[in-house]
This record gives C-alpha cells, structure tokens and sequence, in this order.
C-alpha cells in the first residue's frame, strides 16, 4: 500500500 | 454541500427565518471551519485534482467565509454570544503543535494541511458545547449539523473502498476522521431518534 501525500480528498 | 449550503441561504436577508438559524449556530465553530478551509485549500494554487475537485474547495471556502460575515457582521444582533464561549485557543494551539510534530512532510503547505485536518476533527466543539449550554437545538441547526457530520462519516466508507480497491491510504486523514466521526455520534443519535421524528432536540436540564 501506498501512503501520504496524495491530497485529492476535500 | 447540502448542509453548508442549507446554512447559507436560510441566513440570506431573503429566508423566511434567518433569526431562527442564526441563534443556534456557533460564530466560533464556523471560524474554525474557515480557518479549516483556506488552511486545507491553499492547494488551490499548486495542485489540480479535477473541475469538480476546485469548484468545492471554492465553494468550500466562499460558504463559509459568507456564513462567518452574516454572523459576525451583518446579522450580528441575532447572533447569540452569550452561549457560544467554549475557549478556542485550546482546540487551535494543540492542533498546531500537533500538525508540527505529526506530519507526512516538514513543508509550510504540508503542515497547514495536517493541522487543518486535526482542526477539522475537533471544530463542531463550540457548536456541541453550545447546544448543551442552551439545551436545545433548532430542527434547522439539526438538519445542518447532521448534513456536517455525515460528510465525514461517510468519507469512512471511501477510505475503505480506496484501502481495498485502490490500495491508498491516508493515516492522519482516517484517524482525524475517525475521531470527528465520533465527537458526532452523540448528535446523530439524538438526530435520529428526535429529529427524523418530528421533535426538536431538547437535552434534559
């Protein structure tokens, strides 16, 4: 799994 | 969207009620979701998600800007202070302490992000506390505050889609959800049980 930094979230 | 925009256009000089609205909502609670906001959003600038993505965070932010000026300014008069007076300093300094140590990256965006999220989880408090001070909630404030809580509660179910199916996943973002999830859930009981019944909600004195 792949964690942190993608913020594409609201 | 529904709950901030609910809250908006029935504030509007237009609604039939804004008296109504005005006194059950915490002035301090929605600069907290304002500070949120433009903490959360300065990604604006440096990064594109999608159209639908940027017009939120727009909207995001010109709601609750505009929700903050009819309090605090035009309808100022209705706005009931005298209940709203839960200590914000100790929800935003240990929010900020917090974002300082605990962040995915030491960078000025990347910490303002953090402590949005952290402060996100903890701004309905001064709402919370003011219902309890007053003892009641009107069917309106309800109907916003359970359309707020849900918006996160239902974020739960997208990290665990993402976990699953797209094998991403955020852990300050679920732990900060998680917990404003649940500073919720006594409101949601007291919203389905009263509320979806026709009742306001009245907490025993």
């Amino acid at each position: 799994h792949q964690h942190g930094t993608r913020h594409d979230e609201l | 969207a529904a709950g901030i925009g609910l809250l908006v256009g029935m504030n509007c000089p237009k609604a039939v009620k804004p008296r109504d609205v005005i006194t059950g909502i915490s002035g301090r609670s929605q600069i907290l979701f304002l500070v949120t906001y433009v903490a959360r959003y300065l990604d604006l600038l440096t990064n594109f998600v999608s159209v639908y993505n940027t017009a939120m965070k727009v909207f995001f932010i010109a709601a609750s800007a505009a929700t903050v000026y009819l309090m605090l300014f035009k309808f100022k008069a209705t706005y009931d202070h005298n209940h709203d007076t839960l200590r914000v300093e100790f929800l935003i300094a240990p929010c900020a302490l917090l974002a300082l140590v605990v962040n995915h990256d030491f960078t000025p965006l990347e910490i303002l992000w953090t402590f949005s999220i952290y402060l996100e989880s903890v701004a309905i408090l001064p709402q919370l506390f003011m219902v309890s001070k007053t003892g009641e909630a009107e069917t309106i404030t309800s109907h916003y505050l359970f359309a707020l809580g849900s918006y996160r509660a239902l974020y739960i179910l997208n990290w665990i889609y993402r976990y699953y199916f797209d094998n991403f996943f955020d852990l300050i973002a679920i732990v900060a959800g998680v917990v404003q999830t649940v500073l919720y859930c006594d409101f949601f009981y007291l919203y389905i049980t009263k509320v979806l019944k026709g009742k306001k909600i009245v907490l025993p004195a």
